[in-house]
């Protein structure tokens, strides 16, 4: 059975560009998973970007170094659907009664579907905002799950002057994203504009309350002397009955190796 | 004295909001920037058993006791900053990001924040047109004293200045980027090197969002300043 805390899946994922897959997200979360790194599946980056996974695999060269950046189609040459990938992983998770997991994606550019054995859920858009979805409801009784996530890319990657320029077009200011992309005075446009999933994923697992953003603010008397901690947090019960809870707080320090001061 | 319990019932399918009484803390090691003193963490653990399951969650987080004030100065409209009542001279570089294709594993942070810190800085600015960084970056940022101010996402992509001439008004959806600044500030706010939350790169958001911005960050009232009670 799962325990209490955070799974971070980082590793065992593969991505595909979307035009090479003519499967839908309930078809490969459910009868037709990809079996491996074989074309048009590879190893992908996670988190990183869409990119970042085609120089790991070799498709494209590395664009930090000399000019290959050059040698790269960019995305207002190759069409939003060449950097439109799909990402693709199986976890395990096995609940035990009144566990509950949320499926958490620190960051995503731009926008996503995700699909959790054959079950769709939308992600919104924006590059700067954490996605949380409760999966406890469609995790497999079995423990082994299918996860793919279709990823894609700004909706206004813009284009880069022949002359390249501060932000390019400018395009790219009109979502909330990174804007350096297209180019800057520091560095080239970035390709597929940071496409990805881009920050952790991960599982979290609770119980029938949730801890939600903690705020831990400190204030000071008596020239330092006095001090105290302020903690605001919101709690969520997502059981079907009233929660009796013992809520606890606890301030350590470590004195030494290992050795904690409460 | 570091150690509170406290009982709760939560409706079904309610999500609340609780605050602790506050702890109390004598003479607390203070966290300071790099060259200033110690960067001194305290581990906050916060847990909840409920009753008739057990453990059902659990959050920790590093947290420094530090008071971070700043102010333009009216002689040379510079800004200035205080950390726990002590002017500092800021020694500060920008930083955009450490890899363009967001390879930004917590070795690399490690790696390029303690470089900063031995370069003896002790301020990297995160520019606007770039990231508003990972839990990650501020994490070695608390570890190794280097304050951080942080831009949203605004720059001369969206100020209607540029050639060709750039959107004027910011993003289109100015409630999505209000909503992914909240967001931002509830993943950030508890790092003790976060320093200074600025609107964009050298100018001023469109008005409406600048004055959600303000107004969300604005300082509660009961941290305002001495009110004969002591308070710094």
């Amino acid at each position: 059975m799962a325990e209490i805390g955070k799974i971070v899946l980082n590793s065992g994922w593969l991505a595909a560009r979307s035009t090479d897959i003519e499967l839908t997200g309930e078809q490969l979360t459910t009868t037709h998973p990809p079996s491996g790194p074989s074309s048009p599946w590879m190893n992908a980056v996670v988190p990183g970007t869409v990119l970042g996974t085609l120089v790991e695999n070799k498709v494209v060269p590395d664009p930090f170094y000399g000019l290959e950046n050059k040698e790269i189609v960019d995305i207002a040459d190759s069409g939003r659907e060449h950097y439109t990938f799909w990402f693709f992983t199986k976890f395990e998770c096995k609940l035990a009664v009144n566990q509950h997991v949320d499926l958490n994606f620190r960051a995503i550019n731009y926008s996503a579907e995700v699909y959790l054995n054959g079950h769709k859920r939308d992600l919104g858009r924006g590059m700067f905002r954490r996605h949380s979805i409760d999966v406890t409801d469609i995790l497999s009784p079995e423990g082994q799950n299918l996860l793919a996530v279709i990823v894609y890319p700004p909706d206004h990657p813009g284009r880069i002057p022949p002359k390249g320029g501060q932000g390019g077009d400018h395009e790219i200011g009109k979502d909330v994203a990174a804007q350096y992309v297209e180019g800057w005075d520091w560095m080239t446009p970035i390709r597929d504009r940071n496409t990805g999933i881009w920050d952790e994923v991960s599982l979290s697992i609770t119980g029938p309350v949730k801890i939600i953003d903690p705020h831990l603010v400190s204030s000071f008397f008596d020239g330092y002397k006095r001090a105290y901690l302020h903690t605001t947090l919101e709690l969520e019960n997502r059981s079907g009955w009233v929660a009796e809870c013992s809520l606890k707080i606890q301030v350590t320090t470590e004195v030494e190796n290992s050795i904690c001061l409460v | 004295e570091h150690l509170h319990t406290q009982h709760l019932s939560i409706p079904p399918g309610a999500r609340v909001q609780y605050s602790f009484p506050e702890l109390f803390f004598y003479k607390p090691n203070l966290w300071w920037p790099n060259g200033m003193g110690e960067q001194s963490l305290y581990n906050i653990t916060i847990a909840t058993d409920v009753e008739g399951f057990g453990e059902s969650d659990m959050w920790d987080h590093l947290f420094g006791f530090r008071k971070i004030e700043s102010y333009i100065d009216s002689a040379t409209g510079g800004r200035l900053f205080k950390v726990n009542g002590q002017p500092i001279f800021i020694r500060g570089g920008n930083w955009i990001l450490s890899d363009g294709l967001l390879r930004l594993s917590k070795k690399r942070y490690e790696t390029d924040i303690k470089f900063h810190a031995a370069m003896n800085f002790n301020m990297m600015r995160c520019w606007g047109g770039g990231l508003a960084e990972r839990p990650e970056f501020y994490h070695y940022c608390d570890v190794n004293g280097l304050l951080v101010w942080q831009e949203f996402w605004i720059t001369g992509d969206v100020d209607g200045r540029g050639d060709p001439i750039s959107n004027p008004n910011g993003p289109l959806d100015h409630d999505l980027f209000l909503l992914c600044a909240r967001d931002t500030i509830k993943l950030l706010r508890n790092h003790a090197s976060l320093a200074l939350w600025v609107g964009g790169n050298e100018q001023i958001p469109p008005d409406d969002i600048n004055a959600a911005l303000k107004l969300d960050l604005r300082l509660h009232p009961s941290f305002g300043n001495d009110n004969g009670n002591g308070r710094v």
